[in-house]
């Protein structure tokens, strides 16, 4: 694992997302399962706690862009680039883009949301990209059976060095 | 006749997308080369070696076809380098 250069990280515990829109490939509540889930996979290993807020400020804020999209990593149409996600810190920190020109799915027959976006909460957290090529940091997608999803012990140690273990 | 055989425009394609990918992920630097730049220095060969190592690649640092098929998957758009 790594983690960005200095090592950003959330100074609290107690994390603040809200999801500012939706992509038209999966119904609403089936994207807002898959980010609950993403987070869940973080907050399972570590004391953080993520709580989805509706509107005004947050600290992860989670949209679907295409193209450009204001903050210079302009998208590149359907492949390559999926999704990226800013390391902790004040304004655009820790908030995550998807490409609204991939096409998004709950299962596997698109871009699973839920492996994604796990991926990018990483970044959001302050994991960099591993070349454990098993880990969910490594930076290429890998379509996998997302049910009982099991967070990989390199990404366990990866985010336990930045926020300790979950307290007992 | 053709100006170039299809298979130099083929590679000549694979390795302007190997460049813009280099330049994306591995901070490769086309443009504003350094001034204390070394006789034998070559950027994009050493990005191909950086990258070929991050992914646990064979180390040539040719764009190979196992290099560009790793270049060509979907991925994260992050820079798998620290800046």
């Amino acid at each position: 694992f790594s983690t960005f250069p200095g090592s950003p990280r959330w100074t609290k515990t107690d994390l603040k997302y809200r999801i500012l829109n939706y992509t038209p490939d999966m119904e609403p509540a089936d994207v807002d399962e898959a980010i609950e889930k993403a987070w869940n996979v973080w907050s399972s290993v570590t004391p953080l706690k993520f709580t989805r807020v509706y509107e005004g400020d947050a600290d992860i804020m989670i949209s679907f862009e295409a193209g450009f999209h204001g903050d210079f990593f302009p998208f590149d149409g359907m492949g390559n680039t999926l999704a990226h996600a800013y390391a902790p810190g004040e304004g655009i920190g820790g908030d995550a883009h998807f490409d609204e020109d991939e096409y998004w799915t709950k299962d596997l027959k698109g871009y699973n949301l839920f492996l994604v976006a796990a991926h990018e909460f990483g970044h959001s957290l302050g994991l960099s990209h591993s070349n454990d090529f098993g880990s969910l940091m490594y930076p290429s997608y890998k379509p996998m059976d997302t049910r009982n999803y099991r967070l990989p012990q390199d990404d366990v140690d990866g985010i336990q060095t930045l926020y300790g273990p979950p307290i007992s | 006749f053709p100006l170039a055989p299809e298979t130099e425009k083929e590679n000549e394609e694979d390795m302007q997308f190997a460049k813009k990918y280099l330049e994306k992920y591995y901070k490769l630097k086309t443009e504003a080369e350094p001034i204390f730049k070394t006789k034998n220095s070559k950027p994009i060969t050493d990005k191909i070696r950086e990258m070929q190592e991050f992914f646990g690649l064979k180390v040539t640092g040719e764009l190979d076809s196992n290099t560009l098929e790793v270049m060509k998957q979907p991925r994260c758009g992050i820079p798998d380098v620290g800046q």
